[in-house]
């Protein structure tokens, strides 16, 4: 996973 | 943005907004544990530091924000406007027991081991088990009121409606994030005793409920 910058989910 | 996804984020605020509401009609928080309200709000704050640092949509900060605020405005009604009808002394669960853990797992357990995303990660595993002082209060006093369970049922149903949202996003985009579903399952698991209890008795016409 390499989503960490952006979090898109509340 | 889904159907799922949506419909969790509604079902999220307006469990916030019940129970908001009901301690503003009823001048009083009887019932209603300050520090599950309080986790919640260090919850929001931790995770939403990103409205500094990216920007993802209209809605996104619009909600971030809505959240923000509300969490404050309970904690400060609870604590500070209400206090008096607080019940502190049914409101006994150490959080430190939650916290410390909590703490140590985000460290270990992280997408980058950067403040920002060490913070993220905090604040979903500290959402999973926020409620657990909200919960302990029932078990202790026997019983809740029906808003208080109104209150319970919208924050589960947004929690699972959040895990449908994930089995969608699967297999449509591929999308898969491991710490946020592994906790939100977690976190699923710890309502569906109170989701069994709320439709036997809450719906069935008893209003008031117990959980063993």
């Amino acid at each position: 996973a390499d989503e960490a910058s952006a979090h898109d989910e509340l | 943005m889904n159907i799922f996804r949506l419909a969790g984020d509604m079902s999220h605020l307006v469990a916030i907004l019940i129970l908001l509401l009901k301690i503003w009609r009823s001048r009083s928080c009887a019932g209603i544990s300050g520090k599950s309200q309080v986790l919640f709000a260090l919850v929001f704050t931790t995770r939403y530091l990103d409205l500094f640092t990216s920007f993802i949509s209209a809605y996104n900060t619009v909600m971030k924000v809505v959240f923000l605020a509300l969490s404050y405005a309970t904690v400060y009604l609870i604590y500070m406007r209400f206090r008096n009808s607080y019940d502190s002394e049914n409101d006994t669960f150490r959080v430190e027991f939650l916290l410390v853990p909590v703490i140590g797992l985000s460290f270990l357990e992280n997408y980058s081991f950067t403040p920002m995303e060490i913070l993220w990660t905090f604040s979903i595993f500290l959402e999973s088990v926020a409620i657990m002082p909200q919960l302990f209060m029932i078990t202790k006093t026997g019983e809740a009121e029906s808003i208080t369970n109104h209150y319970l049922f919208f924050l589960g149903l947004y929690r699972a409606l959040y895990i449908v949202n994930w089995v969608w996003r699967y297999h449509t985009e591929g999308f898969f994030d491991q710490i946020a579903v592994v906790s939100g399952v977690v976190q699923t698991i710890f309502y569906c005793d109170f989701f069994y209890l709320y439709v036997t008795r809450v719906l069935r016409g008893r209003g008031k409920m117990s959980l063993p």
